[in-house]
C-alpha cells in the first residue's frame, strides 16, 4: 500500500524511520504549500513520521496532522 | 497493514514490543500534538502500544487511546 | 490480522498463550485505563486471552471484555 | 481465521482438538464469566469445541453455545 | 475455510471421512445440546458428516441437519 | 471450496468421481433423511454426483436434486 | 471455480474435453432428470460440452441449455 | 477464470487460437442450437473466437455474437 | 484478465504488440462484423490495439472504437 | 492491470518509458482518432505518458488528456 | 499499483525518489498542460514526488497538488 501527502503549508516534514532493532530518521523529505508526495513502506523505511500541517490519504481515509 | 496515530496532546508515546519468546519494548516514539505516524508490524514489532489522548486509525476504524 | 484491545478500567491484563503441542501464558502485558494495545498473532502467540474490562476490535467488530 | 470467544458464566471449557490421525483434547482453556480468548487454528489444533455457555464470534457471525 | 456446528439435541454426531482413495469414518465427536465444534478440513479429513438435530454454520449460510 | 449436501429423503447417494485419465465412481455416500454432508473437491475427487432428493449449497446458492 | 449442472430431462450428456494439443472427448456423463454433477477444470479436462435440457449454475449465473 | 458459450443457431464455431509466437487455429468445435461450452484459457489457447450466433457469459456480463 | 472484442463492422483489425525491447505488430486478427475474440495479455502479447468499428469488454466497462 | 486509451484525435502519441535506473521513451505508439490501444505495464514499460486528446480507462476511473 | 498525474499547468514536475538506505531524485519529468503519465513503483521508485499544479488519480481518490 502507499501513503499520499499533501502539504497544506510550507515547512512539512515527511520523515522515513528506519526498519531494524533499532529506529532512527533515515530521510527528511522538506515540502512546500500544495507539493504532494507519494511513498510507499519498504526495505529501509518502516514507520513514516509527519510534522506540519498536511493531509494524509490512506486506505483508512484522511487524516489531517498539525493541528 | 499500516497503523495510522495521530498525537491529540503532547507527550504521546507510541511503543514498540518485540517479537520472539521474550515480549520487551523495543523503542518508544515521543509524539507532540497533531503529530502523525504510520507505521507497520514487522520482522522486530509484533505488538504497538500507545499511551496518552490519541486517535489510531485502521481497518477495524477509530480507536481513541488515553481516554 | 491484528487485533486492537483498549482497556477500559485498571489492571487489565492481555495474555500471550504460546503456540506447540503445550499451550501456556508467555507474556502478561498490564494495562491501565484508556491505553490500547495493537498486537498480531505470531510464531510464538496462537491465542490471546483477556482478563478485566476492555473493548476488542478485529474483523468481526467490537467485543466487551469483563462484564 | 482466528475465532473470539466470550464467556457469559463461570466454568467455560475450550478445547483444542487434535491436529492428526487420532483427535484427542490437547488443551482445555478454563474461562470465567466476561473472559475472552481470541485464538487460531495452528499446526496443533484443527477442531476447537466449546462448552457452556459463551458466544462465539466469527466471519459467519455470531453463535451462542451452552444452551 | 472452517465449519461451526452447534448441536440441537444430545447425541448428535460429527464424523470426520477420510482423505485419500478410500473413505472412511475416521473420528466421531459426539456432541451433546449446547455444544459447539469449530472444525477445518485437513490432511486427515475431507468430508464431514453430521447426524442428527444441528445448525451448520459456514460462508454458504446455516443450514439445519436432522430434520 | 466445500459443497454441503443436505438429503431430503432416505436413500440418497452422493458420488465421488475420480480425477485423472478415466472418470469412474471411487465412493458413493449413502444418506439418510436430514443427514448433511460437507466435502470437497480433493487429490481424489474432481467431480461429485448426487441422486436422490437433495439440496447443495454452494457459492452459487441452494439446488435442489431429485426433481 | 466448480461448475454445477442439473439435469432437466433424460439421457443429458456432460462430456470433458482433453487438455492439450488435441482437442477429443474423455468422458461423457449421461444423467438423467434431476441429477446433479458438480465438476471442477482439472488436468485433463479444460472445456466441458453440455447437450440436452439442463441448467448450468456458475459464477456467471444459471445458463439453461438444451432450447 | 473460464468462458460460457451457449449456441443460438446450429453451426456456431467455437475456435481455439494457439499461444505462442505464431497464432493459428488448433481446434474449432461445432455446436447446435442449445448446446453449451464452458471453455478455459490453457498453455495451448490463448484466444478464443466465435462464429455465428451465441450468447457468451463471462465475468463482464452477457455478449452477443453473430448479430 | 481476459478482454473481449466484438466486431460492429467488416473488416476490424484486431493487433497483437510484441513483449520486449522492441514493440512491434506479431499478428493481425481480421474480423467480421458480429464475431467475437476474447484474448488474453500473454508472454508474447503485451499490447493490443484495435482498429475499425468494435466494442471492448473489460473490467472498465465498455469501450467503442473506430468512432 | 491494463490501461485502456482511446484516441480522440489523430496523432495521439502514448509512449512507453523504460524500467531501471535510466527512465527514457523506448516506444511511441502513433494513435489515429478512434483507435484504442490496450496495454500493460511490462518488464520494459515502468510509466506510460499520453500526449495529445485521448481519453485513459483504469481501474481509477476515466481521464481525459490533452485539455 | 499505478498512479495517474495530468498536469493542469505547464512545467510540472512529476520527480522519482530512489529506492534504498539514500533517498535522492533520479528522475524529473516534465509536464505540459493536459499531459498524462501513469506510474507504477518499482525497483528504483520508491517515492514520487509532484510539483506544481495537477490532478493525482489513486485508489485513494484524486488529490489536487499545487493550489
Ligand atoms: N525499527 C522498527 C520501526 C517500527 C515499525 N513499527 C513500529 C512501531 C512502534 C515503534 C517502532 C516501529 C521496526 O523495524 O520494527
Ligand atoms: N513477543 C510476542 C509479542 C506479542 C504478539 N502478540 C501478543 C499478544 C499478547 C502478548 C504478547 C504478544 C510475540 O512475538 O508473539
Ligand atoms: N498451543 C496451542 C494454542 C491454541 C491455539 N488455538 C487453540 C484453541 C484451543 C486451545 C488451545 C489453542 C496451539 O498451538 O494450537
Ligand atoms: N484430527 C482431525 C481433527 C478434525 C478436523 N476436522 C474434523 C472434522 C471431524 C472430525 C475430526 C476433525 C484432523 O486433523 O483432521
Ligand atoms: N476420500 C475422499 C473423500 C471425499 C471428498 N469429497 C468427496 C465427495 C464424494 C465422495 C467422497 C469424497 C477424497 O479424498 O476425495
Ligand atoms: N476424471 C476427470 C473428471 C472430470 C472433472 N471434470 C469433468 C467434466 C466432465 C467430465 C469429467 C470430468 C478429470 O480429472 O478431469
Ligand atoms: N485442448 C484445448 C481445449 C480448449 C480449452 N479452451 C478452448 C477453447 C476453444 C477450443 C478448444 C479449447 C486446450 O487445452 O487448450
Ligand atoms: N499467439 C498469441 C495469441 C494472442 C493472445 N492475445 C492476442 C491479442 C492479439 C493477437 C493475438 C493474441 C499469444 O500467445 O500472445
Ligand atoms: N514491448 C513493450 C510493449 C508495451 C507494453 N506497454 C506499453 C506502453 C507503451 C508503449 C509500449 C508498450 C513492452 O514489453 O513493454
Ligand atoms: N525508470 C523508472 C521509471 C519510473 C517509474 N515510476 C516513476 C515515477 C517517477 C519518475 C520515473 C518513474 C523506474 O523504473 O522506476
Ligand atoms: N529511499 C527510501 C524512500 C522512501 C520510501 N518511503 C519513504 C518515506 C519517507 C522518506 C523516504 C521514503 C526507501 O527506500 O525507503
Amino acid at each position: 500500500e502507499n501513503i499520499i501527502i499533501k502539504a497544506l503549508e510550507n515547512g512539512v516534514s515527511i520523515i522515513g524511520l528506519t526498519r531494524g532493532e533499532n529506529t532512527k530518521f533515515h530521510h527528511i523529505e522538506k515540502m512546500d504549500k500544495g507539493e504532494v508526495l507519494i511513498c510507499q513502506f519498504t526495505e529501509y523505511t518502516a514507520a513514516i513520521k509527519v510534522k506540519g500541517k498536511a493531509v494524509i490519504f490512506s486506505s483508512k481515509g484522511e487524516v489531517i496532522s498539525g493541528e
